[in-house]
């Protein structure tokens, strides 16, 4: 899957990866 | 809650213990936010109940380039509001023991 990492200045994680489409609002 | 078309929800199942536990935010109506939102996918953090302050993380979203500074508040309040659930759902399951 396609996950990526972002670590912030104050060190703080963020693990960002695609968001289900069956979670996702019909526009 | 009211519906910021940010949604936060548990990444964890809740133990009732955890003081610190994970969390993941993704953007199900981008037309609520103001500034132009890049579709990066969900995010993932986690987060300290008794220590940290949403809009802390909020901001550090936008610092990442997550969201622009005119959101920030939006995405404050969208983590806000489910924090507030998970604690007042762990009083609940304490009151319920006793």
């Amino acid at each position: 899957s396609t996950t990526t990492q972002v670590v912030t200045s104050a060190g703080r994680r963020f693990i960002v990866s695609p968001v289900p489409e069956s979670r996702l609002k019909e526009q | 809650a009211e519906d910021t078309g940010v949604r936060v929800e548990l990444a964890e199942e809740d133990d009732g213990k955890k003081t610190s536990i994970a969390l993941r935010l993704w953007v199900e109506d981008q037309k609520k936010l103001k500034g132009k939102y890049k579709d990066s996918g969900a995010i993932e953090f986690t987060f300290d109940l008794n220590k940290e302050v949403p809009e802390a993380v909020a901001q550090e979203m936008v610092d990442s380039g997550f969201f622009l500074e005119s959101d920030m508040k939006i995405v404050g309040k969208s983590i806000r509001d489910r924090v507030a659930l998970i604690k007042w759902r762990r009083e609940r399951t304490i009151s319920r023991g006793k």
